[in-house]
């Protein structure tokens, strides 16, 4: 039920993604706080498929030439392709602490034994600015393959960033640079470099009062 | 070389886009 539900290819489904902050209180306790998220659905048949988005709509906002979405998309598979609007947390009090940790976890499943790769662009003006790459393998749990990147450390670039973003005195500025800055995650078989998932996050910044929000979107091309 | 784009609310977009989930 997850195919078309939630962001899941026929090869391999997300099951979990945020990026948070780690601020120690004592020694043995910390505060954890959830810059964006999206956590473990459980949906069914009987619940509506995911909307879709023309991908062109967005093809300038993510690198445009050589690997680039647009020539990504042509090579598929479709079904591997999704937009994620965050609507981003960012009440956290953040002060410049070396005690502070910065991270990024995700978790994914699959039917197939694999080694998977995801590559992950930080664009400004739908230019690259940083990538990481990042290789994982599988782990047999429950009768399926399950890939988990367990807190990756946040780049430089990014903690700079979200210390700028915050520093704004008003949402709407926040909005305003967040129109250009978006991040492409591209999972794929590390052997056989086929699609696994291909993801395009757009942010804004959340103004409620339960945290981080969130629309997936399937991409598609009519 | 920053191209001029057009804003993200002039675009083909569903409604949802511009609508945050109020979900506890």
């Amino acid at each position: 039920p997850w195919q078309g539900r939630s962001i899941a290819s026929s090869k391999l489904h997300m099951l979990e993604f945020s990026a948070f902050l780690e601020q120690p209180q004592d020694p043995e306790t910390f505060n954890k706080h959830l810059f964006v998220h999206i956590g473990q659905s459980n949906p069914t048949f009987s619940d509506p498929y995911l909307e879709a988005v023309d991908i062109r709509q967005i093809y300038d906002k993510f690198p445009e030439k050589k690997g680039g979405l647009k020539e990504l998309f042509e090579k598929g598979p479709p079904n591997a392709f999704f937009l994620v609007k965050f609507w981003a947390d960012l009440s956290a009090n953040l002060q410049d602490d070396s005690s502070f940790f910065y991270g990024v976890s995700s978790q994914y499943e699959s039917s197939e034994n694999m080694i998977i790769t995801s590559s992950t662009k930080v664009c400004s003006f739908g230019k690259q600015v940083v990538e990481k790459v990042e290789t994982e393998y599988a782990r047999f749990e429950n009768g399926r393959y399950v890939f988990r990147i367990h807190r990756s450390p946040l780049c430089e670039y990014m903690i700079n960033f979200i210390h700028k973003l915050k520093h704004l005195p008003e949402k709407y500025m926040m909005n305003s640079v967040l129109e250009n800055f978006t991040i492409l995650q591209v999972v794929t078989n590390r052997d056989t470099l086929e699609t696994l998932l291909c993801i395009a996050y757009v942010f804004e910044v959340s103004t409620s009062e339960h945290g981080a929000q969130h629309h997936i979107y399937r991409l598609v091309k009519d | 070389s920053k191209q001029e784009q057009v804003p993200m609310r002039k675009r083909q977009l569903p409604a949802s886009f511009w609508e945050e989930p109020r979900l506890a």
